[in-house]
């Protein structure tokens, strides 16, 4: 982890994760639900971040001149 | 292994639509056991920064599957402004590069987007109250300019990922590139009695001055949400005020002698009173406050330089020690380069290691990583700033006692292959290889 967070604790002991059917879901109680951009987009973000095995390349021609 | 299908996030106050701010709370909580993925936060901030944490957390085995340990963790940061200054003046970036550095800094957990904009090699900030500035001062008025939508662009791409913008516009000095859109506002330098056709800093001693910087600042105002500006004040070079002889007699009918710090102190006091007057608060380079100039108790002091007059640690302990809230970048200069491994002194820069009571300690909000744009842009930005700029984002967001240079070396090391899997172009920190390299190729 980078930055390290102030409190952790943790095991060999794991769970898998499937991407097709992994998801982030607001908890019900929760005063953010879903229409919040913040989260709906960071949901985007860390599933693309997450599942995909994106490399890094040199910039593409057509994003230079977007 | 028993499988997770979702990570459950619970947020317990609203706020979606709003900016973060210096007072935004970011702490979180993740918990992964049998019972439970979750993620509990007070703000969707802190929901942001647990989500980062997750997906740190989760591991692909060499088949290709994915996994996440048993893990419960409590965070939150230490120092609650974490920023990384870009210059976009003496290189111009483009818009691409600052977004593309926003996403890292959120991967960083940093958390201020201090944005150099302006300097005296160009003046690519597109005013619509002063187009000319632009336009004349800018690298290319078509090409090398931030217009309103690429700046309200930079500020709702850096909220959606809790980074506040903290805009600079440096003056009295540092302006030259404001002069050609704005004539008058430069103080016309002289040789004896003839003018050299030169310029220095902004003239302090014109009505026309303040009325331009009233129009300005009320613009910029508006413009930039956050409630802190950031006003330079570093640098004054007092030679040409020195040289204009409209500027001596203003010298000697004001009673200031000889000491050009004065007058330096008389245009700062009114420029500080004109942004107060539109509801902002400020922060200002160390040179404000060394050269005695009357701020607001509210105000936030940068200590920028390492040497002089005092060794930095001395200057955070004359800060606080006068009440002011304290930022450090001194020793955070990620344009200073060397060969080998420098991020190890710039993690193990403690910012509490000076002279000091409790209360003056609790007077330091945090610091900013600094990024000139000299020798950078848009072409080798990436590999400059990471994962150097991540030692400081630990020092700022980890505990004081999260100080191991080998644990950070073996987590910085990996953390880097991680930025590379995320397409971002990070310099190597020492002889080694990533396994996604090789996956990819």
């Amino acid at each position: 982890l980078w930055p390290w967070p102030q409190y952790i604790q943790t095991s060999e002991s794991h769970y898998a994760i499937f991407p097709y059917n992994f998801q982030f879901r607001y908890h019900a109680s929760s005063a953010a639900q879903p229409g919040c951009s913040v989260l709906d987009e960071a949901f985007q973000r860390y599933r693309d971040l997450l599942f995909s095995s994106s490399w890094w390349q040199p910039p593409e021609r057509t994003r230079k001149q977007h | 292994a028993p499988e997770k299908s979702s990570l459950v996030i619970l947020v317990s106050t609203p706020g979606c639509n709003e900016l973060p701010s210096l007072e935004s709370g970011e702490n979180y909580t993740l918990t992964i056991n049998d019972d439970h993925c979750f993620l509990l936060s007070e703000t969707v901030w802190g929901a942001l920064r647990g989500l980062e944490t997750f997906s740190q957390l989760v591991w692909r085995s060499p088949e290709g599957t994915f996994f996440i340990n048993k893990t419960e963790i409590e965070d939150f940061p230490r120092f609650p402004h974490r920023g990384l200054l870009l210059d976009t003046s003496r290189h111009y970036l483009p818009l691409t590069s600052i977004l593309d550095t926003l996403d890292v800094m959120a991967y960083n957990k940093f958390n201020v987007f201090h944005w150099h904009l302006v300097d005296d090699s160009s003046f690519p900030y597109d005013s619509f109250t002063f187009p000319e500035l632009t336009r004349k001062g800018s690298y290319d008025p078509a090409t090398h300019i931030y217009t309103a939508q690429d700046v309200k662009e930079v500020i709702e791409y850096a909220r959606l990922r809790g980074i506040r913008v903290l805009a600079e516009f440096d003056t009295p000095g540092h302006t030259l590139s404001w002069g050609p859109g704005a004539p008058g506002l430069l103080t016309p330098c002289y040789s004896g009695s003839h003018p050299t056709g030169t310029f220095g800093p902004v003239n302090p001693i014109l009505n026309s001055t303040y009325e331009f910087m009233s129009a300005f600042f009320l613009e910029v105002s508006s413009v930039f949400p956050d409630f802190y500006l950031h006003l330079g004040g570093d640098e004054v070079d007092f030679t040409c005020w020195k040289s204009n002889p409209d500027i001596q007699s203003f010298m000697k009918k004001q009673g200031f002698g000889n000491d050009f710090k004065q007058l330096e102190s008389f245009y700062v006091q009114t420029l500080l009173n004109i942004v107060s007057a539109y509801d902002k608060g400020y922060v200002v380079w160390q040179e404000v406050f060394d050269n005695k100039v009357k701020v607001r108790p509210d105000t936030i002091i940068q200590v920028w330089r390492e040497e002089t007059p005092v060794r930095y640690t001395k200057e955070m302990e004359l800060i606080t020690g006068a009440g002011f809230r304290a930022l450090l970048s001194a020793p955070w200069y990620l344009n200073h380069i060397a060969y080998g491994p420098d991020w190890r002194e710039v993690y193990m820069v403690e910012p509490l290691d000076f002279k000091g009571s409790p209360q003056q300690k609790a007077l330091v909000i945090g610091g900013e990583a600094c990024m000139w744009g000299e020798y950078v842009d848009s072409t080798n930005l990436a590999p400059r700033l990471w994962p150097r700029a991540g030692a400081v984002a630990e020092r700022l967001w980890s505990s004081e006692l999260v100080t191991s240079v080998d644990f950070a070396f073996k987590r910085l090391t990996r953390f880097r292959c991680e930025l590379l899997r995320r397409g971002v172009q990070a310099q190597p920190l020492s002889v080694g290889y990533c396994e996604q390299e090789f996956e990819e190729t």
